[in-house]
Order: C-alpha cells, then structure tokens, then sequence
C-alpha cells in the first residue's frame, strides 16, 4: 500500500512543476527558463498516510508560494497543473472541463487553450465547457447547445471546426 | 480509447432522443447560452460514468428524469416509458465501439448494461477502471465552480486523492 | 423587533420581482411582460425569525422555481437582483463587486451592466472588478491595475470615459 | 454621500503610497490581469470600512502589511514606519469631504481616525451605520466568487440577513 502510494507521489511530484511552467510561461517565448515555479511535499515523511501533502505554487516573478496568497485566476491555474499532474500518473483516456475558465484573463485562457491543444490526441480526449472565444475557438470541434422554446428542451447541433483550420 | 459519442433520453433538459457525436476531434468544445443545457450535458456524462446523482446537482435520481411541468407533475412519474431516462456512451477501445448505458426506470435503481447486456454496477466500474477511468477519484473531471477548490483542497484531502489514484 | 423585520421583508419582498423582471428581460424589449418571476416567501408567518424565508426565482419561458434547478449564470442573476432588492431597503451610498459576471454569457452580462448604468447615481455609486469587455466598456471611468514587475508592486491607472462618451 | 477616493500605504501588493480617485464616475470599473492587485483594491475598502480581516483572505492583520521576501523575511516586522500600513478613505457627505482611517502599526491592533481624529471602532461603525454602510450586514459588498451564494444560502441564513438589514 505504501510503495503504491509513494510510487504514485513521486512520479507526480516530478511532474507537477514542468507541466505548472508550461502553463505559466509567456505564450511567444518557448523560453525553458519563463514559468513559475510548483512543488508537492509531504508533511511527514515516515507516516504518510497519517499526514497530508501540501502543494505550493509561485506564479513567475513572484515571491510567496502558499496558495491563500494566490489571485482567483492564478489559484485556477495552479488548480489545473495539479489536476493534469495527478492524472498524469494513470492517464484517463478523456477529461472533462466545466467553465475552468471563469476567473482567468485572455492571456491564462490562451495559454490553457494552448496546453490544451497540444496535449489532446486519440489517447487523450478534452471536452470542454466554456463561454469565452479565446478556449472554444482553439478546439477541433464545437457542441452548440441551445434550449428549443417551443419543446422545452435543450438541442444540440455539431460543428467540425477543423474543416475551417488554417 | 476513446469516447466516440452519447445518446441522451428524457435526461434533465434534453426531451426525447439526444445524439451527440464527437467524431474525430480530441479537443472538443462544449458552447451555448446560460441555461441551455452544458452542464446538465457533462452531468450526462458522470451519470453513465456510473457518479452518484448527489455529485449531479440532483438529491434523488427522479429528478434527473425530463420534467414539462405544464404537462403534468409528479403524478405521472411511475409510468413506464414516460418516465424513463437513460444514457449511453459510446466508447471506442482497440478497433471497436462498446455501447455503456445506465437507465433509471421508474421506482427502481440505475441499470447499467454493457454492450446491451444488463451487468452490476461492480462489473461496470471494474470495466471503467481498467480504462483508468477512476470514478471514485474523479481525476479526469471538473464541476462548475469547482476548479479553484482543487489547488485550495487541505492537505489531507489531497493525500486522499493520491490514495485513490494509487 | 418583529415590526422592524416585517417591515424590511415586505418592501424587499415587493421589490425582488420588479428587480429580478429587470435583470432578465430581452436588453432589446422594454416590454412590461418581458423577465422572469421572483418571489420570497416567510417558511412561518407567525414565528418568522424562527423559520427561513425562501427565495424562488423563475427564468423567462422556464418553468422550475427552486435554486437547485437553475444553471450557473442564472444563479448568478437570481444573487444579484435579491443582493439589490435587500439592499434598496436601506439603500447603501456605494457597492463593491467583484467578478460577479464570472458565470455569465455576454448577453447577461449586458443586461447587468445595464442596470448599473441605470441606477448609479450621485446617491448610488457602483465600484465592480470584472475582466468582461462588456461590463466595463459601459462604465463612467476605468481603474487599470497593473504590476509593476522591478517594484515588486500593484500601480494605478485611472481614465475617465465620460469624455469618450457618444 | 459617496466615495471620492482612496490612499493606501503599503497595503497588501501595494507598496508605498497609491492614491485613487473616483472623480465624478457613478459606475467606475477597476480593470486588469490575474494577479496585478484588483481584489486587494476591495480588500483595502472593506479593511478601511471596518470589515474583520478574516473577510479578506488573510488570516491576521501582518499579511495585510505589504512584504517584499527579497528584502527581508517577518523579522522587520516591527520597526515602525518600516512595518506599518493604513488605508484613507475620502467621502463626500452634505458638500464636505470626510477622512476615514484605518491604520496597522507594528504589534498592535489596528487604529480608526474620522478626519484625523482616533476614535473607537463603535465610533466608527456608528458613524458607517448611519450612511447605511452596514458591515454586518455586508449587503453592498461581493467579494470573488461569492455571487452564488447569496441565492444558494439557507432559508436561515437569509432570516439573519434580513434582521441585520432592519
Ligand atoms: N429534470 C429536468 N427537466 C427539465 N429541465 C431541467 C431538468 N433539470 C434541469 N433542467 C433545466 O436545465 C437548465 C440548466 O441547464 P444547465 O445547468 O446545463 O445550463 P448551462 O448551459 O450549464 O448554463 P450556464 O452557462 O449558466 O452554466 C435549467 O434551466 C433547468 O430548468
Ligand atoms: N502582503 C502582501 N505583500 C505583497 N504582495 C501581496 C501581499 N498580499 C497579497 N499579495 C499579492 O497580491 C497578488 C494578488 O492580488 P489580487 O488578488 O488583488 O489579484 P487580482 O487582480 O484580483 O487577480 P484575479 O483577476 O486573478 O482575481 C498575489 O500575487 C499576491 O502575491
Ligand atoms: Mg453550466
Ligand atoms: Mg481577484
């Protein structure tokens, strides 16, 4: 149970600060240096269960690590890193978002959008729900939905946008 | 694998037979007006996944069944076929496509069948989990508004999550 | 005390529906019977402070009225017309809001940013944090913050749009 | 009466002093990205109106105070002027400008001056409470990713706002 454990703790602690740079670095550069910084430690290394673990981030240039002291949309951000760095470890085939975007600025949505688009492939599959031009216009296709007064229902109508791609 | 497509029935606001295709895209966006019907859609999703409807925004499972108030009320819930729901996931895994499907049928428990044949719900998450499609983590899925709690989550519950996903 | 509490509900609760009909009518309509329904009831009308009081509030063209049922945006607009409704009661010289039009679709935004541009006033004065073109493009003046990165620290902007005003 | 302006010192990101006038804007929109500073603008109005700092993300006064880690770790705390923050709070009431202050001075509880003059924080309220600036109500404040739950709150819990209200 132990080594499962930390066999588990471990890959995702290497992870967790590469994929939080990828999401935090200045969308023109591909600079290895831009991003912040992310770790995950565990509070008591003998007892693991017992404890927790505690997960730090540091947007780039900035100073403090714990979360209380992140923005709304620099606390999202590192929300996501986390999730993608722990589902790395036994990678779902699918995920599916719901309005993660709501308190990020144009830039943060960009660069999700961009994680995004660079990571989904016929093995991992990104279905999300968004309101904001900067995510849904990135993806391959859209899921329009409407509600039908006169049914009382929602509908659907489906649009491949990659007939559309540049 | 994959999750190729969906086929709603009488569940939350989609009236009738819903089909929604995803075809080949990896990254797919979910659009439409407030109140449309998006999250109800990613509710559809967890609901064939096999969540509890708790998670789904609903107390009990009847509420997850169409309702048209104007044409009748809870009187009619008990009628079979007018007040059953179900979903299906198409789900593609090396070269073919398994049909999953969970039903509420009136006054019973979910049904879950695989491929058409009526299965527990035991066997239907084994059958998920060996897809790394972990329900009782929930790793590959985010709520609305519950982006930001992932990175704010304590110390503990994060420890519990890694247990889970080891 | 009770007489005080009485007093606050009823014109609150005559209130809340003109409000919320407001928040939820087509921007391009004035007509009087476009909007939703609202309401707040005393769960007991002879021990109120014993009891809750409920809040229901209906989109146009929908038909449930419990909270539990409505999406997120139009959670968000049911907050707001009831934060304005309480609040006309003894009405406070300013409001501070910060990204309450995270949820919304462009179109509700409008109809928020709308009402604010109606009702401030040298007597109300409306303050909002948003990253929504649509709120702020229509308010009297903008506060930029930016960082300034060698400082280590938040800088102010300020830019009257009255001048800019059509 | 209104608000005509703020001046914080070395309040949260902060650093120095930073004047903002709100001129004659009625509905004035602070603008700007994830992280530059425009939710800690909210917190230093409701920190100078009185509001406890568990309110405002921080869990105790001294994260309140501006920190730049470069320079120094908690051990400057405590060397006046270096440690110390306020926030001013110019309102306009019957044709005169009204000073409001709230100060943070090293090792003590915070200290409210009206118009240059100390005063109690009863004082203070009072002074609030009769331009219907009610902090425990706090029903013209809505801090990030509170809007929902104005509406989502329990029967009770409106009962209690209600008689702050009345
Ligand atoms: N059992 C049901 N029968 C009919 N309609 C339902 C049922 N359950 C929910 N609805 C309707 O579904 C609508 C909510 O849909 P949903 O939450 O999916 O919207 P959304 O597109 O996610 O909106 P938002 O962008 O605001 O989050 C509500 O208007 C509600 O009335
Ligand atoms: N005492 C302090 N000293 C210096 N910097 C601080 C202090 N407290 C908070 N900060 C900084 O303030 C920043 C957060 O600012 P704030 O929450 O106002 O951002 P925001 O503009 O509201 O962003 P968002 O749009 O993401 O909500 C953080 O980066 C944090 O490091
Ligand atoms: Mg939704
Ligand atoms: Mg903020």
């Amino acid at each position: 149970r132990r080594e499962v454990f930390e066999k588990a703790f471990d890959y995702v602690s290497e992870h967790i600060e590469p994929i939080y740079r990828e999401l935090t670095k200045n969308p023109n550069s591909t600079a290895e240096l831009s991003g912040g910084n992310a770790s995950l430690t565990l509070e008591d290394e003998d007892e693991p269960f017992d404890a927790g673990i505690k997960y730090h981030a540091t947007p780039p240039l900035k100073r403090f690590k714990d979360m209380e002291y992140l923005s709304g949309g620099e606390k999202t951000v590192a929300a996501l890193a986390l999730l993608f760095a722990i589902n790395s470890y036994q990678p779902s085939p699918f995920f599916i978002l719901d309005e993660v975007d709501a308190a990020l600025d144009v830039t943060n949505i960009e660069r999700i959008a961009n994680y995004i688009r660079k990571h989904s492939n016929s093995d991992i599959q990104f279905i999300v729900i968004s309101l904001k031009n900067s995510m849904f216009e990135k993806s391959d296709a859209l899921v329009g939905i409407h509600r039908q007064q006169q049914e009382n229902s929602s509908r659907v109508v489906t649009l491949d946008l990659s007939q559309y791609a540049d | 694998g994959r999750l190729v497509g969906l086929e709603l029935f009488n569940f939350k606001s989609y009236k009738g037979v819903t089909k929604v295709g995803f075809g080949e895209s990896n990254f797919t966006s979910i659009i439409g007006p407030n109140g449309s019907g998006k999250s109800n859609m990613m509710d559809a999703i967890s609901f064939v996944l096999g969540f509890q409807s708790s998670n789904l925004r609903s107390s009990t499972l009847k509420d997850l069944v169409y309702r048209d108030i104007a044409s009748a009320d809870e009187n009619e819930f008990g009628e079979d076929g007018e007040r059953s729901a179900y979903v299906k996931a198409f789900y593609e895994k090396d070269g073919t496509v398994v049909e999953l499907m969970r039903a509420i049928t009136a006054g019973r428990d979910s049904v879950y069948k695989i491929d058409n044949k009526t299965t527990t719900y035991k066997h239907y998450s084994d059958f998920l989990a060996a897809e790394n499609i972990l329900i009782k983590a929930r790793n590959f899925l985010v709520f609305q508004g519950d982006v930001e709690q992932i990175a704010a989550q304590s110390p503990r519950q994060l420890t519990k999550l890694f247990e889970e996903v080891s």
